[in-house]
């Protein structure tokens, strides 16, 4: 069973009945592993490792909008509402870790952007991609500015920007700045932990339509004011390994692209039906 | 009386209805890539679909036919007892790429059972 969907237990049993020939078992063994594998919009058996990591988003997902009964979880914590649509109408939803040995990191003093790319390859052609958000941690300062007052909110102290591009070209010269285009942006505190989630439904919809070439985002933070040490508000806002001291709370901190989609078949992930 | 209350109701157990099934993601091995749920309540149907039928087995107007043909000639089979409703179910596993998806399957647990 480890090669395929079908169990070897279920193999042997069929091959040994005697009914056909062991070329035609094989044969007919082949066609429906192959039934089996398109049910789940699967080329091949997944056969994960030990170390891949299930985004506890994913899971939160799971559990608010399974079709399977277990409607008990509330909404996921700083959900976008536009992502919370997007899933009511999607039956496919999807999420992906950037490729870390094609970011760049680059910071100067009231600035850092970090250039992200995601391999959306996996997605097929007929799944129809409606709406997709960039999901960032931002970690509480420790021992940076603190929790913002109405004086210090005025000043910009405690604050900082987030933008979001979609990146469409290359820099016209080696040291210039990528063509880019803003999908989304948002004024944060850095006293809060929390996720935030940026719509980028229109750059991802047409890179898995084939409509426009995919160069990945660039993610921008802006540091407005002087308060605080300036390298622990870097690390505010976690866009990179390098910017994350522990290293085992990485992989469900990292940022997460989740597009949500589908396929033409059947209802959404969040249609509910009645209880019979 | 008692003879055909007994019989009925033998009857009425060997007629079609739906069956309680659970699968284990764990028998087929497929527990290593599906994260959730570790299975599911899938059911079947199975039983007789016995001349004349009963308004409770969902048939169709073929399977009516079908069934009184039968009543008179054995070399006709008798209806099938088949899902007549089913609903989805949503997965959460990783694909071959090692991607996290979740995603909702049609037609994976039958609701109810018929003559067709």
């Amino acid at each position: 069973g480890a090669a395929g969907l079908i169990p070897e237990v279920g193999r042997r049993k069929y091959s040994e009945s005697g009914k056909q020939t062991p070329e035609q078992s094989e044969n007919f063994l082949n066609e429906f592993e192959l039934r089996l594998l398109n049910m789940f919009g699967l080329k091949r058996r997944p056969n994960p490792s030990k170390l891949a990591v299930v985004p506890q988003y994913m899971v939160d997902l799971y559990h608010m909008h399974s079709v399977n009964g277990d409607h008990n979880t509330k909404r996921p914590r700083n959900m976008g509402k536009h992502a919370e649509r997007a899933a009511s109408k999607a039956n496919t939803i999807r999420s992906f870790h950037h490729e870390e040995s094609m970011e760049a990191l680059a910071s100067l003093k009231s600035r850092t952007t970090q250039q992200f790319f995601f391999n959306l390859t996996s997605i097929p052609g007929e799944e129809l991609i409606t709406s997709a958000e960039l999901r960032i941690f931002r970690d509480q300062v420790l021992g940076g500015t603190s929790p913002p007052t109405s004086s210090n909110n005025s000043t910009g102290a405690g604050l900082h920007r987030i933008n979001v591009y979609e990146v469409f070209g290359a820099p016209s010269s080696p040291e210039g700045e990528p063509l880019t285009r803003l999908l989304d942006t948002r004024l944060v505190q850095d006293s809060l932990s929390r996720w935030e989630s940026f719509d980028v439904s229109p750059a991802v919809s047409q890179w898995a339509s084939g409509g426009r070439r995919n160069h990945g985002f660039q993610v921008e933070v802006v540091h407005p004011g002087e308060g605080g040490d300036a390298r622990s508000r870097n690390r505010h806002v976690r866009v990179s390994r390098s910017l994350h001291q522990d290293q085992d709370s990485w992989p469900q901190a990292r940022p997460l692209l989740v597009t949500y989609g589908h396929d033409g078949r059947g209802d959404g992930v969040l249609h509910t039906r009645e209880k019979r | 009386q008692a003879t055909h209350r007994k019989q009925r109701r033998k009857q009425q157990k060997a007629s079609c209805k739906r069956h309680a099934l659970y699968v284990d993601f764990s028998d087929v091995g497929w527990n290593e890539w599906i994260v959730a749920p570790p299975g599911y309540h899938a059911f079947y149907c199975h039983g007789e679909c016995p001349f004349p039928l009963a308004d409770h087995l969902n048939s169709t107007n073929h399977a009516i036919v079908q069934t009184l043909v039968n009543s008179v000639n054995s070399n006709i089979p008798r209806a099938c007892c088949v899902p007549t409703e089913l609903s989805p179910i949503s997965l959460l596993y990783l694909d071959e790429y090692e991607k996290v998806i979740l995603k909702n399957y049609q037609d994976m647990v039958v609701e109810g059972c018929g003559c067709r």
